[in-house]
């Protein structure tokens, strides 16, 4: 029997010890402890690496912390557009989307593409469809509403900026 | 962006990437994630990753493909792997950020050129390694 391993990420930038109060830190390791144990126990009960991988992600899509899925940023017209993709390394199929609107979890719907057609990447209002003809749950858009993250979008949504999650003083960014 | 890779009991890897892109973003802008071999990439010859930052540079560069073929042509081990291409080709390119990656043998990394990632992982029945600044 192969040793299991799991590895997650919530994203990299500018995350410096002062941007972050310790409360918020508890809550964002708090909230990788959550997946990575997730994904591990589901590797434990000898469940397949492509299942511990979406369920790992999926918890942190549910997680309004990290940008993904409920947490996704704005875009300039105020509304969330998310892509995912998902790559199973015994088979070499893959599944992905770009640009997807009320979707409530991006990387089911990317499995469902690389399980159930012979696509591999179908974005925007095609891969709505595919994901209604599939039975994938979609969320109203209060759903994906947080306060942080439309703070962080007003701060540039005037202007041609646009911001990295995770990233502090954008000015020094993209002129 | 998140992101997650893992490798089962019967040794096949995979991995997995979301993200809702950039603050502000315009003309429907897609970065790497959704690109398979440059924010996505699984091969249980090599392995499995994950990527996250600025997409535009991990695009032009084929990031996690290119992990995964300094291990297949070159023989690097995926630490040598990870190493050059996120400490040393992207950093050249200006591209920040980093990845996560893991192998069939269940070897992982977490390289990343930016000041800090969230991360975290775990092997078989060792503690969890959770982590955000360097």
């Amino acid at each position: 029997m192969n040793k299991t391993a799991i590895a997650i990420h919530g994203g990299a930038g500018t995350i410096t010890r002062s941007s972050l109060t310790s409360t918020q830190e508890t809550a964002y390791k708090a909230a990788l402890q959550e997946a990575i144990e997730l994904g591990h126990k589901a590797l434990t009960q000898g469940k397949s690496a492509v299942e511990a991988v979406a369920l790992a992600v999926g918890s942190l899509e549910d997680c309004p912390l990290f940008n993904a899925g409920r947490g996704s940023v704005f875009t300039k017209e105020g509304k969330h557009e998310m892509d995912a993709a998902i790559m199973c390394g015994k088979t070499l199929k893959a599944g992905a989307v770009a640009g997807v609107r009320s979707i409530k979890n991006p990387i089911l719907l990317a499995r469902t593409i690389m399980e159930h057609s012979e696509h591999v990447m179908l974005s925007g209002y095609g891969a709505e469809e595919f994901a209604l003809n599939h039975g994938i749950a979609f969320a109203p858009e209060r759903y994906f509403f947080d306060t942080f993250r439309f703070e962080q979008w007003s701060q540039v949504r005037d202007s041609d900026t646009y911001q990295l999650d995770h990233s502090e003083n954008h000015d020094k960014k993209f002129g | 962006t998140v992101g997650a890779v893992a490798v089962d009991v019967h040794g096949n890897v995979a991995a997995a990437t979301s993200t809702g892109g950039m603050t502000n973003k315009r003309y429907n802008r897609i970065g790497d994630t959704p690109v398979i071999g440059s924010g996505t990439y699984a091969n249980n010859l090599t392995c499995a990753i994950s990527c996250t930052g600025h997409g535009e540079y991990f695009m032009r560069a084929v990031v996690a493909y290119d992990v995964s073929c300094l291990m297949e042509y070159k023989g690097y081990t995926l630490q040598q792997a990870c190493e050059e291409v996120v400490m040393k080709k992207l950093v050249a390119l200006g591209g920040e950020g980093g990845l996560i990656a893991v192998t069939n043998a269940g070897e992982i990394a977490l390289p990343f050129n930016s000041e800090g990632m969230y991360r975290a992982s775990k092997t078989a029945d060792q503690k969890t390694f959770t982590a955000i600044y360097k």
